[in-house]
């Protein structure tokens, strides 16, 4: 309760009107965007703890400490994926089953997507992160690529793949 | 890749000579659109005048009625795969974008950037994109109202009064929170543009959408804010990245297609959320 309430009083204030419409002025805008990261980040601990316990095997790799968001995927950003193997958990906030394509930033190299459910190897695309993006002022990372796969996932419920680098198919950088 | 097409089951997408992006539909072989990007000189005007203020955060106050074009052609190369095939297209060197379609998904998503805006010329910019359809809309289309009923608008018209508009472009804008539509009576078919974000749209010739993706204005627009939509990071203007899609076809069956578009929407709303764990060597992986 007490993480959630600091994603309600974001809520809250960003249904000023100024917040809505983005004429706040530009402090008040950082002020914002300070508040909704706060508020972001104590959902990602709810949201982990409960994917901890759905995962009734009582499995220590989804140890809350361990679990991560990107909130910067959106300019194809990742610390967490970039340059090591990991473990998806994807949850799926609609009551209908869905088929949605998962773009996670990697560096270039194949890779192997293994669906936890039933171990196996999901059809997986490298596509390149355009120069546009990687020379975006600010954008720190080592990431050149985008691991591409379409994830099936129950409705209100969650999948988990496992992505593994095979490094002896990595083909050479241009 | 030496492509200069991409695909899947539904849509052929090229860039054309002048460097438009034409998407044609598979299915529905009268259905065509192309793409393209525009910017307005925004107005810097005298706030003591009310006729005369500059464009803004709270008004959208362009120089001129036509929008400029960009003058060369844009370079652009092709990615295919058996999961989604791309374009990556620069038309400046300050807006680039990928253009996207999935394997079985029927959309194509324009995935766009743009900034920093230049400003060393001293005039602000406003940024459109255009999709123009072979769509006879009459003068009409249709925007959403915070996601829920889509409302009809009609240019240069409003339903309790006589209008003569003084701004013909801002004047026809309005809020589009997730979806913009147009709709072809005659040929029964119609075109959908759904966003990631709340932006400004409109529909200034019949078949075409018009979307505003980025601003940066140097004037304060004297509404109260009193600062200029010029938000700086990294000592430049700020990059904006974001996407639209756009889904059509024929309204013959309009259940159909508006089962299609409910669903997109739900799911570009309502996106999967990806929680990440690293796995530290030398230690084995969960087992199924």
């Amino acid at each position: 309760e007490k993480q959630l309430e600091h994603f309600r009083e974001a809520m809250g204030v960003m249904q000023h009107h100024d917040a809505v419409t983005g004429t706040e002025k530009q402090l008040v805008a950082y002020d914002y965007a300070r508040i909704l990261y706060d508020g972001m980040q104590q959902g990602t601990n709810i949201a982990a703890d409960a994917i901890r316990k759905w995962r009734s095997t009582g499995n220590s790799n989804f140890a809350p400490e361990q679990m991560h968001t990107c909130m910067q995927l959106n300019i194809s950003t990742c610390l967490y994926t970039e340059d090591k193997d990991f473990v998806l958990a994807i949850y799926n906030p609609l009551s209908q089953k869905v088929v949605s394509p998962i773009r996670v930033p990697v560096q270039n190299g194949k890779y192997n997507v293994i669906d936890l459910a039933d171990g196996n190897e999901l059809t997986s695309q490298i596509v390149p992160i355009p120069n546009s993006v990687r020379e975006i002022p600010g954008r720190k990372s080592t990431s050149t690529h985008e691991l591409v796969f379409l994830a099936s996932l129950p409705p209100l419920g969650y999948k988990t793949y496992t992505v593994k680098r095979s490094s002896e198919n990595i083909s050479p950088q241009v | 890749v030496t492509a200069n097409s991409i695909g899947n089951e539904f849509y052929n997408v090229s860039v054309d000579e002048y460097g438009q992006v034409v998407v044609e539909w598979k299915k529905q072989k009268d259905m065509e659109l192309t793409q393209s990007f525009h910017y307005y000189d925004a107005m810097e005007g005298n706030n003591e005048e009310f006729r005369n203020r500059s464009s803004g955060a709270y008004i959208f106050r362009p120089k001129n009625t036509s929008a400029r074009n960009f003058v060369n052609s844009a370079s652009y190369e092709v990615h295919t795969g058996p999961l989604v095939e791309e374009i990556h297209q620069c038309v400046t060197d300050w807006i680039c974008q990928v253009i996207r379609v999935y394997s079985g998904m029927e959309y194509v998503e324009f995935d766009w950037l743009v900034g920093p805006i230049p400003v060393k010329d001293k005039i602000g910019k406003e940024v459109v994109t255009r999709y123009y359809s072979n769509l006879n809309s009459s003068g009409e289309f249709y925007t959403d109202s915070n996601g829920r009923e889509m409302l009809k608008r009609k240019r240069n018209y409003r339903p309790t009064w006589n209008l003569e508009l003084e701004e013909p472009i801002s004047g026809n804008y309005y809020p589009v929170t997730s979806k913009i539509s147009l709709k072809d009576d005659e040929k029964l078919l119609k075109l959908s543009l759904l966003t990631d974000r709340a932006e400004g749209g409109t529909s200034m010739r019949d078949g075409e959408i018009e979307m505003m993706i980025h601003r940066r204005l140097l004037k304060d627009d004297a509404f109260g804010v009193g600062e200029a939509l010029n938000e700086s990071a990294f000592g430049e203007g700020l990059v904006v990245r974001g996407s639209h899609y756009i889904i059509g076809g024929s309204i013959q069956n309009l259940d159909e297609l508006a089962v299609k578009e409910k669903t997109l929407a739900r799911q570009l709303l309502l996106r999967p959320w990806t929680f990440i764990q690293s796995i530290e060597k030398n230690s084995s992986a969960p087992t199924p």
